[in-house]
């Protein structure tokens, strides 16, 4: 079903983006 | 045209808004009227980092505004300074051509567009912060229409972060 696919698909882009957010190291403080 | 513009300076108010809900901060914030007297919003940055948005920072935050717009003013000038301070300070980072919001179209008008701004400014915080993970998590179980406006406005200011 494309549209399953299309979600499946979204859910991946917004769950990728949030993980990598995780990992995103914070700067050193000013 | 950004991809906030695209979307829609309102709809990436109303996403934040459900955001700012799930803090369960004590002071009503479900409506862009609720949040102009920056109370809520003072309460939401205390949750975020307590060490740093202090009682007696929040003390400064004046809380019965009714509907005196320069007492309005008053507090979210305090509260983006207090934003742009803990980016440099504890985040060490600055926010570049990111148009700040306009406080006094907040305090005088309502306005949803820079209300946006000013809660965009604020999930910066909390998905850079030390407790970062806790708030992350809590977007990723949100509708993936609200997950997608938040990061697509966490993209915007990224390309507008620097160390």
């Amino acid at each position: 079903d494309p549209n399953m696919k299309g979600a499946a698909a979204n859910e991946g882009v917004l769950a990728n983006f949030f993980n990598s957010l995780l990992s995103k190291k914070t700067g050193v403080p000013g | 045209m950004s991809a906030l513009e695209a979307l829609g300076r309102g709809q990436l108010c109303d996403s934040l808004l459900t955001w700012i809900q799930t803090f369960a901060v004590e002071a009503p914030c479900s409506a862009v009227d609720e949040m102009t007297s920056g109370v809520a919003m003072a309460q939401v940055l205390q949750k975020i980092d307590g060490m740093y948005f202090t009682d007696a920072w929040i003390s400064r935050i004046k809380p019965d505004v009714g509907d005196n717009w320069r007492l309005k003013i008053s507090n979210l000038k305090k509260i983006l300074k207090g934003i742009l301070d803990y980016n440099h300070e504890v985040l060490g980072q600055q926010i570049n051509d990111f148009t700040l919001p306009d406080i006094s179209l907040i305090a005088e008008h309502s306005d949803a567009a820079e209300l946006g701004r000013m809660l965009q400014l604020i999930l910066g915080c909390a998905v850079n912060c030390e407790q970062k993970q806790e708030y992350i998590q809590t977007i990723m179980m949100m509708e993936e229409s609200v997950q997608h406006v938040v990061m697509t406005a966490i993209q915007e200011l990224m390309s507008k972060e620097s160390p």
